[in-house]
């Protein structure tokens, strides 16, 4: 349905700003809060990405993607062993 | 890997790695189902401090506590927020949450590439010796990022996240997810940084061969890697009344069957529902098939269920035919009732001896484990193909390792065939995959990183791919089980991993971030596609070619149609491409002259110059290849390959052309 929600891997583009923790989960969070007033953040990604993982609704997803920094909105993959 | 060590030869060189304290300062971490931390293969005797630069954790959880790491498994941490928002709450009756194992694959794959030696291992008495990882003095950190519902991206990308701040030095991911650009690949995106951080990322190709363009993990910064078979096989023979006799293979150990000869019964003769002779969970009847050998076709369910399904409906014992699919590839599982694995061929006569015979009866020999087997390596059948699908300018795999049958450590949680009605429990198992050639890399590459603490991931990588071997000791090339036939590099890749010569390379082709992310740009990715994959801003503001990309191969694309001259008319002369490489000296100083062998008459190849002399250590000398060619049918493929050698090193590249 609409209102289900999905987990989706957030790419931020990475700021010029003084890379702090503190900095980039407030600039994660402000990002979030704009299309959805109850998703949390799951994981932040300072390392292998820039970005955060979180559980939105399609159209929220749809909303945070054509904001302004969102590099991509990818919906979660589920991967196998081999 | 009692048998792998040596079959690399690394035990007959022992001079090879010198006894250094620099291997065991490296750091492999995998990404996999967990660990047992239990397992000898985990002990740390006579292993020093936990290296300086680490800066992981031992997580606690259900059943796992911080005295569960020690100093050669120095990590273990679990993601499981991913995998928890799909599944709800955790059922901890089924699953640890903790970085516990229960599936037995992550043990497996992280004493493969660094346990530690255990002496007097075997599976139910098979492959007897000594286990050890190949990397049997470096570290491991396990990152448990898949469970029963299976591995999610936004899990995976956290734990390479913590693994790049852990200071791991190599990355072993036995997992995939089909094929996606790269900028939509959590495995890609996280690699990329890892790779940054001179971290080597080995991922397995996968199991979907041997269809063409099966491949994952097909990015230029990862270690892509296929499988092939050992020398060393599990014989179990399938005698018919009939006189005649059918090699299969089997890890039975138990009861045997009766003496002499016993009805066989076809389980697609012993069923009322369709698709009966694959011996699905339900599908026999028991009146057809009590106290009787089911022979059953391979595919849809495990393997090893199969042989409980038959059980269950009160059979005594199976054989399992291959089909198609999997052709004449033997793989060998301890099944719960004596059964043997054969292979098409086989399967088709026994079916016809089963179904048209009157009163048809067989019996199973089991022989135990034979060494020696040749030839081998052989490509696996599973092992996924090339072409790459998504750059169809990298050749992958890159190399294979072996994968087949493979014994390694395992969860005390579940038994050797992971079938809930198995409670068996082993400390170690024998299975097979593209799971089980990755971890032989990424310890392998441990290796070399303890040996040359200096090399780039690119320059690892580049050292096991131009030192694998394409043929055997005879002069004969490689096969490939699934044709019978020699092996291609859209099988193989480089060839099959030789450690020993890979320490000592001569040359390499060494590769940069700058160097990605020019492929990138030759790839035309956007600024924002380019940002999501290497997390920078970074403009092409120059002219990129995928064909002067510094990769250890050649993969070389021909359009079939003709193409246009200057003039924008078809033109009838030959296609050329040029592709130009940069190798680096990190051995003492020589000439190398060039060679050419090539299966290719189609294709006219000159390599300018044809000598490259180095003088000093890491001296870079740069050559162009040429390749031109006519036309030819869409889908066709050809292959060479280019070697320089010194006299004492030998770097092979291997190359494809496809016209598409």
């Amino acid at each position: 349905s609409a209102s289900e929600k999905k987990t989706y891997i957030v790419h931020v583009e990475k700021s010029r700003m003084p890379a702090t923790t503190d900095y980039h989960l407030q600039r994660f969070e402000s990002s979030l809060r704009q299309v959805s007033d109850t998703a949390e953040m799951m994981y932040t990604y300072t390392n292998a990405a820039h970005g955060y993982s979180t559980r939105l609704t399609e159209a929220e997803a749809v909303a945070l993607s054509s904001q302004a920094g969102i590099l991509s909105v990818l919906p979660e993959t589920r991967y196998e062993l081999h | 890997t009692t048998r792998t060590p040596s079959f690399l030869g690394l035990d007959r060189t022992p001079d090879a790695f010198p006894e250094s304290e620099s291997e065991s300062d490296v750091i492999v971490g995998v990404l996999d189902t967990g660990v047992w931390p239990e397992s000898k293969s985990f002990d740390d005797k006579g292993m020093g401090p936990v290296p300086s630069t680490w800066r992981g954790t031992c997580q606690t959880g259900s059943n796992f506590s911080a005295s569960s790491c020690n100093r050669k498994l120095i990590g273990a941490q679990y993601f499981s927020q991913g995998y928890e928002a799909v599944v709800g709450s955790f059922d901890e009756s089924h699953e640890s949450k903790s970085p516990r194992d229960g599936d037995g694959h992550g043990t497996h794959t992280a004493s493969t590439a660094a346990g530690s030696p255990v002496e007097g291992a075997s599976l139910l008495g098979y492959a007897p010796g000594t286990a050890r990882g190949m990397a049997p003095k470096a570290r491991v950190a396990v990152y448990k990022v898949c469970w029963t519902g299976g591995c999610f991206s936004s899990d995976i990308l956290k734990a390479i996240d913590k693994a790049i701040e852990d200071n791991v030095n190599v990355l072993s991911l036995s997992l995939g997810g089909g094929m996606s650009d790269y900028y939509r690949d959590s495995v890609a995106i996280g690699a990329f940084a890892a790779m940054e951080r001179g971290i080597l990322v080995s991922c397995s190709a996968g199991n979907a061969g041997p269809a063409a363009f099966s491949m994952s993990n097909l990015a230029p910064w990862i270690t892509t890697v296929g499988a092939g078979t050992l020398d060393r096989d599990f014989p179990a023979v399938a005698s018919l009344s009939n006189g005649k006799k059918y090699y299969g293979v089997s890890l039975f150990r138990g009861a045997s069957l009766p003496q002499g000869l016993i009805p066989v019964v076809y389980a697609g003769n012993a069923t009322n529902v369709t698709s009966g002779n694959l011996c699905m969970t339900g599908s026999l009847n028991p009146e057809k098939v009590k106290d009787k050998i089911v022979l059953c076709d391979r595919g849809v369910n495990a393997r090893v269920q199969k042989g409980a399904v038959v059980k269950a409906a009160g059979g005594v014992g199976m054989i399992l035919a291959n089909t198609e699919a999997n052709g004449e590839e033997l793989v060998a599982d301890a099944h719960l009732l004596p059964a043997t694995a054969v292979g098409q061929k086989s399967g088709d006569a026994i079916r016809d001896y089963v179904v048209s015979g009157s009163n048809p009866a067989a019996s199973i020999l089991f022989e135990g484990t034979k060494l020696n087997i040749q030839p081998s390596p052989v490509v696996a059948a599973f092992s996924s193909r090339g072409p790459n699908g998504i750059t169809p300018e990298i050749l992958k795999p890159d190399m294979i390792a072996p994968g087949v049958n493979i014994l390694a450590g395992w969860s005390g949680g579940v038994g050797p065939t992971g079938v809930a009605s198995d409670t068996r429990r082993v400390e170690f198992n024998i299975i097979s995959g593209t799971s089980m050639s990755c971890p032989h890399v990424s310890g392998l590459a441990g290796l070399l990183k303890g040996a040359h603490p200096e090399w780039s991931p690119a320059a690892i990588k580049s050292a096991l791919m131009t030192t694998a071997y394409v043929s055997y000791k005879n002069g004969q090339r490689l096969q490939d089980v699934a044709t019978g036939k020699p092996s291609t590099p859209l099988d193989h890749g480089a060839g099959h991993v030789d450690p020993v010569s890979a320490l000592n390379p001569g040359l390499v082709y060494d590769l940069t971030t700058e160097d990605y992310l020019g492929f990138l740009c030759a790839l035309k990715y956007t600024p924002s596609q380019i940002s999501l994959v290497a997390r920078r801003n970074f403009s092409c503001d120059k002219t990129y070619s995928l064909s002067d990309f510094n990769y250890p191969s050649f993969a070389v694309i021909f359009k079939t149609g003709p193409e246009t001259n200057a003039a924008g008319s078809p033109s009838s002369e030959p296609v050329v491409r040029k592709h130009t490489r940069t190798l680096t000296n990190v051995g003492p100083p020589g000439s190398y002259k060039v060679t050419i062998a090539s299966d290719a008459p189609e294709v006219k190849i000159s390599v300018e110059p044809e000598v490259l002399t180095f003088s000093k250590p890491n001296e870079k000398k740069s050559y162009t290849v040429t390749f031109s060619a006519g036309s030819m049918p869409s889908d066709t493929n050809r292959f060479a390959r280019i070697e320089w050698s010194d006299g004492k090193h030998v770097v092979g590249s291997p190359v494809s052309f496809s016209w598409s």
